[in-house]
Protein backbone atom coordinates (compact mmCIF):
# COMPACT_ATOMS: atom_id res chain seq x y z
CA UNK A 1 0.00 0.00 0.00
CA UNK A 2 1.45 3.55 -0.80
CA UNK A 3 0.04 6.77 0.05
CA UNK A 4 1.75 10.18 -0.54
CA UNK A 5 -0.30 12.79 0.29
CA UNK A 6 1.40 16.43 -0.85
CA UNK A 7 -0.42 19.72 0.20
CA UNK A 8 1.73 21.84 -1.93
CA UNK A 9 0.34 19.67 -4.79
CA UNK A 10 1.81 22.47 -7.76
CA UNK A 11 5.29 21.06 -6.54
CA UNK A 12 4.38 17.88 -8.52
CA UNK A 13 2.69 19.35 -11.53
CA UNK A 14 6.48 21.47 -11.93
CA UNK A 15 8.69 18.58 -10.90
CA UNK A 16 6.99 16.61 -13.98
CA UNK A 17 7.18 19.86 -16.64
CA UNK A 18 11.12 20.00 -15.77
CA UNK A 19 11.59 16.28 -16.72
CA UNK A 20 9.74 15.10 -19.05
CA UNK A 21 11.00 16.69 -22.43
CA UNK A 22 14.20 14.97 -21.06
CA UNK A 23 12.93 11.35 -20.30
CA UNK A 24 10.02 9.97 -22.02
CA UNK A 25 9.50 6.89 -19.36
CA UNK A 26 11.20 6.09 -16.00
CA UNK A 27 10.24 4.51 -12.64
CA UNK A 28 9.46 6.09 -9.57
CA UNK A 29 10.70 4.57 -6.70
CA UNK A 30 9.27 4.46 -3.25
CA UNK A 31 10.90 3.87 -0.09
CA UNK A 32 11.28 5.02 3.42
CA UNK A 33 13.28 7.93 3.03
CA UNK A 34 11.11 9.45 0.17
CA UNK A 35 9.64 9.59 -3.51
CA UNK A 36 12.48 9.00 -5.96
CA UNK A 37 13.77 9.11 -9.32
CA UNK A 38 16.74 8.06 -11.67
CA UNK A 39 16.59 8.40 -15.70
CA UNK A 40 18.92 9.09 -18.41
CA UNK A 41 17.64 10.55 -21.48
CA UNK A 42 17.66 8.23 -24.60
CA UNK A 43 20.85 9.18 -25.78
CA UNK A 44 22.82 8.56 -22.56
CA UNK A 45 23.97 11.89 -22.49
CA UNK A 46 22.28 13.31 -19.72
CA UNK A 47 20.68 11.91 -16.75
CA UNK A 48 18.45 13.47 -13.95
CA UNK A 49 17.82 12.16 -10.35
CA UNK A 50 14.85 13.48 -8.16
CA UNK A 51 14.38 13.28 -4.75
CA UNK A 52 11.48 13.81 -2.58
CA UNK A 53 12.02 13.11 1.01
CA UNK A 54 8.90 11.29 2.59
CA UNK A 55 9.09 14.57 5.77
CA UNK A 56 7.80 16.46 2.76
CA UNK A 57 5.06 14.79 2.52
CA UNK A 58 1.55 15.47 4.74
CA UNK A 59 1.10 12.13 5.01
CA UNK A 60 3.43 9.31 3.58
CA UNK A 61 2.79 6.02 3.49
CA UNK A 62 4.70 3.60 1.86
CA UNK A 63 4.81 -0.42 2.81
CA UNK A 64 7.16 -1.68 1.12
CA UNK A 65 9.47 -0.45 -1.66
CA UNK A 66 7.93 -0.15 -4.98
CA UNK A 67 8.82 1.01 -8.01
CA UNK A 68 6.38 2.52 -10.56
CA UNK A 69 7.11 2.70 -14.09
CA UNK A 70 5.10 5.90 -15.82
CA UNK A 71 5.00 7.46 -18.73
CA UNK A 72 5.97 10.74 -18.28
CA UNK A 73 4.28 12.54 -20.82
CA UNK A 74 0.86 10.54 -19.08
CA UNK A 75 1.54 11.60 -15.93
CA UNK A 76 1.84 14.96 -17.06
CA UNK A 77 -1.39 14.65 -18.90
CA UNK A 78 -2.91 13.76 -15.64
CA UNK A 79 -1.40 15.92 -13.69
CA UNK A 80 -2.37 19.17 -15.73
CA UNK A 81 -5.81 18.53 -14.42
CA UNK A 82 -4.81 19.36 -11.30
CA UNK A 83 -5.51 22.90 -9.75
CA UNK A 84 -2.55 25.05 -8.66
CA UNK A 85 -3.83 25.52 -5.10
CA UNK A 86 -5.04 21.65 -5.33
CA UNK A 87 -3.75 18.82 -2.66
CA UNK A 88 -2.66 16.03 -4.40
CA UNK A 89 -2.61 12.33 -3.45
CA UNK A 90 -0.53 9.59 -5.02
CA UNK A 91 -1.92 6.04 -4.16
CA UNK A 92 -1.28 2.15 -5.34
CA UNK A 93 -2.04 -1.12 -3.96
CA UNK A 94 0.80 -3.82 -3.33
CA UNK A 95 0.69 -5.61 -7.35
CA UNK A 96 -1.63 -3.27 -9.00
CA UNK A 97 -0.72 -2.10 -12.42
CA UNK A 98 -2.57 1.35 -11.58
CA UNK A 99 -1.54 4.27 -9.89
CA UNK A 100 -4.07 6.82 -8.86
CA UNK A 101 -4.03 10.51 -8.45
CA UNK A 102 -6.36 12.52 -6.41
CA UNK A 103 -6.53 15.69 -6.60
CA UNK A 104 -8.85 18.20 -3.64
CA UNK A 105 -9.50 21.81 -4.03
CA UNK A 106 -7.99 23.51 -1.25
CA UNK A 107 -11.54 24.01 -0.13
CA UNK A 108 -12.41 20.54 -0.12
CA UNK A 109 -15.35 21.20 -2.39
CA UNK A 110 -14.13 19.43 -5.33
CA UNK A 111 -12.39 15.95 -5.51
CA UNK A 112 -11.16 14.02 -8.41
CA UNK A 113 -8.95 10.83 -8.81
CA UNK A 114 -7.74 9.86 -11.62
CA UNK A 115 -6.11 6.24 -12.56
CA UNK A 116 -3.13 5.72 -14.57
CA UNK A 117 -1.65 2.53 -15.95
CA UNK A 118 1.44 1.88 -15.28
CA UNK A 119 4.36 0.16 -17.24
CA UNK A 120 7.09 -2.64 -17.27
CA UNK A 121 10.60 -0.26 -17.87
CA UNK A 122 13.97 -1.85 -17.37
CA UNK A 123 15.76 1.08 -15.98
CA UNK A 124 19.28 1.41 -16.04
CA UNK A 125 20.59 2.45 -12.52
CA UNK A 126 23.76 4.27 -12.31
CA UNK A 127 26.13 4.68 -9.42
CA UNK A 128 26.61 8.15 -9.30
CA UNK A 129 30.23 8.56 -6.41
CA UNK A 130 30.32 11.65 -4.13
CA UNK A 131 32.51 13.64 -6.00
CA UNK A 132 34.72 16.88 -4.64
CA UNK A 133 34.02 19.75 -7.48
CA UNK A 134 36.38 22.13 -8.61
CA UNK A 135 33.79 24.80 -8.44
CA UNK A 136 30.51 25.76 -7.29
CA UNK A 137 28.27 28.53 -8.77
CA UNK A 138 25.15 29.53 -7.48
CA UNK A 139 23.03 31.87 -9.08
CA UNK A 140 19.61 33.07 -9.68
CA UNK A 141 18.13 30.30 -11.72
CA UNK A 142 16.41 32.74 -14.01
CA UNK A 143 19.54 34.14 -15.10
CA UNK A 144 20.78 30.98 -15.80
CA UNK A 145 17.35 30.16 -18.16
CA UNK A 146 18.42 33.20 -19.90
CA UNK A 147 21.92 32.87 -20.62
CA UNK A 148 21.27 29.36 -21.95
CA UNK A 149 18.67 30.62 -24.04
CA UNK A 150 20.45 34.10 -25.58
CA UNK A 151 23.41 31.40 -26.45
CA UNK A 152 21.28 28.87 -28.36
CA UNK A 153 20.27 31.47 -30.65
CA UNK A 154 23.98 31.92 -31.44
CA UNK A 155 25.74 28.42 -30.50
CA UNK A 156 25.42 24.60 -29.90
CA UNK A 157 27.85 24.65 -27.14
CA UNK A 158 28.33 26.46 -23.87
CA UNK A 159 32.20 26.81 -22.55
CA UNK A 160 31.19 27.24 -19.20
CA UNK A 161 34.57 28.49 -16.92
CA UNK A 162 35.30 29.58 -13.93
CA UNK A 163 38.05 31.32 -12.62
CA UNK A 164 38.57 34.15 -10.00
CA UNK A 165 37.18 36.21 -11.83
CA UNK A 166 33.75 35.09 -12.05
CA UNK A 167 32.01 32.82 -14.16
CA UNK A 168 31.75 32.66 -18.57
CA UNK A 169 29.60 31.20 -20.65
CA UNK A 170 30.58 30.88 -23.99
CA UNK A 171 29.32 30.02 -26.95
CA UNK A 172 30.76 30.26 -30.75
CA UNK A 173 28.54 29.68 -34.23
CA UNK A 174 27.97 30.73 -37.80
CA UNK A 175 26.97 33.89 -37.34
CA UNK A 176 29.50 34.90 -35.10
CA UNK A 177 30.39 34.36 -30.85
CA UNK A 178 29.05 35.82 -27.80
CA UNK A 179 30.54 35.30 -24.18
CA UNK A 180 28.57 36.10 -21.09
CA UNK A 181 30.76 36.82 -17.36
CA UNK A 182 28.97 36.73 -14.36
CA UNK A 183 30.95 38.04 -11.14
CA UNK A 184 30.41 36.70 -7.46
CA UNK A 185 27.53 39.21 -6.62
CA UNK A 186 26.50 39.17 -2.56
CA UNK A 187 25.29 42.72 -2.43
CA UNK A 188 21.82 42.18 -3.17
CA UNK A 189 18.40 42.83 -1.60
CA UNK A 190 17.87 39.37 -1.29
CA UNK A 191 19.68 36.40 -1.25
CA UNK A 192 18.20 34.37 -4.10
CA UNK A 193 19.56 37.30 -5.86
CA UNK A 194 23.02 36.48 -4.98
CA UNK A 195 25.88 35.06 -7.33
CA UNK A 196 28.34 32.94 -5.33
CA UNK A 197 31.06 31.22 -6.92
CA UNK A 198 33.26 29.11 -4.62
CA UNK A 199 35.67 27.84 -6.95
CA UNK A 200 38.79 25.15 -5.76
CA UNK A 201 40.58 25.61 -9.10
CA UNK A 202 40.04 27.13 -12.29
CA UNK A 203 37.57 24.87 -14.47
CA UNK A 204 36.76 25.02 -17.87
CA UNK A 205 34.24 22.54 -19.99
CA UNK A 206 32.32 22.52 -23.21
CA UNK A 207 28.20 21.18 -23.21
CA UNK A 208 25.93 20.75 -25.76
CA UNK A 209 23.20 24.13 -25.05
CA UNK A 210 20.08 21.76 -26.27
CA UNK A 211 20.42 19.78 -22.57
CA UNK A 212 21.03 22.75 -20.66
CA UNK A 213 18.20 24.62 -22.51
CA UNK A 214 16.19 21.53 -21.22
CA UNK A 215 17.38 21.75 -17.64
CA UNK A 216 15.86 24.94 -17.36
CA UNK A 217 12.36 23.83 -17.22
CA UNK A 218 12.79 23.45 -13.90
CA UNK A 219 13.40 27.28 -13.31
CA UNK A 220 9.57 27.55 -11.95
CA UNK A 221 10.96 25.05 -8.85
CA UNK A 222 13.43 27.06 -7.35
CA UNK A 223 14.88 30.96 -7.35
CA UNK A 224 18.33 30.01 -7.66
CA UNK A 225 20.34 27.13 -9.46
CA UNK A 226 23.53 25.66 -8.65
CA UNK A 227 26.00 24.53 -11.14
CA UNK A 228 28.69 22.12 -9.55
CA UNK A 229 31.75 21.39 -12.29
CA UNK A 230 35.05 19.50 -12.01
CA UNK A 231 36.92 18.79 -14.89
CA UNK A 232 36.50 15.24 -16.20
CA UNK A 233 33.53 15.19 -14.73
CA UNK A 234 29.81 15.56 -15.53
CA UNK A 235 28.17 19.03 -14.47
CA UNK A 236 25.84 18.86 -11.96
CA UNK A 237 22.68 21.29 -12.49
CA UNK A 238 20.40 21.02 -9.35
CA UNK A 239 17.30 23.01 -8.46
CA UNK A 240 16.13 22.81 -4.98
CA UNK A 241 12.03 21.59 -4.72
CA UNK A 242 11.28 23.80 -1.35
CA UNK A 243 12.49 22.25 1.18
CA UNK A 244 11.62 18.77 0.72
CA UNK A 245 14.19 17.61 -2.14
CA UNK A 246 15.62 18.49 -5.42
CA UNK A 247 16.14 17.77 -9.37
CA UNK A 248 19.55 17.01 -10.43
CA UNK A 249 20.43 17.36 -14.12
CA UNK A 250 23.92 15.61 -15.02
CA UNK A 251 25.20 16.38 -18.16
CA UNK A 252 28.39 14.47 -19.81
CA UNK A 253 31.02 17.07 -21.24
CA UNK A 254 32.06 17.42 -24.75
CA UNK A 255 36.09 16.49 -25.07
CA UNK A 256 38.50 17.73 -27.35
CA UNK A 257 39.71 14.94 -29.62
CA UNK B 1 36.83 18.83 -32.48
CA UNK B 2 34.84 17.52 -29.55
CA UNK B 3 33.38 14.34 -28.78
CA UNK B 4 29.88 14.10 -26.72
CA UNK B 5 30.59 11.48 -23.98
CA UNK B 6 28.32 9.47 -22.51
CA UNK B 7 27.51 9.49 -18.74
CA UNK B 8 28.34 5.41 -18.71
CA UNK B 9 32.00 6.47 -19.72
CA UNK B 10 32.14 8.62 -15.78
CA UNK B 11 29.37 6.55 -13.76
CA UNK B 12 28.63 3.17 -13.37
CA UNK B 13 25.50 1.04 -13.69
CA UNK B 14 24.49 0.00 -11.15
Amino acid sequence: MLELRLVQGSLLKKVLEAIKELVTDANFDCSATGFSLQAMDSSHVALVALLLRSEGFEHYRCDRNLSMGMNLNNVSKMLRCAGNDDIITLKADDGSDTVTFMFESPNQDKIADFEMKLMDIDSEHLGIPEAEYHAIVKMPSAEFARICKDLSSIGDTVVISVTKEGVKFSTRGDIGNANIVCRQNTTVDKPEEATIIEMQEPVSLTFALRYMNSFTKATPLSNTVTISLSSELPVVVEYKVADMGYIRFYLAPKIED
Amino acid sequence: SETQHLLTNFFHLS
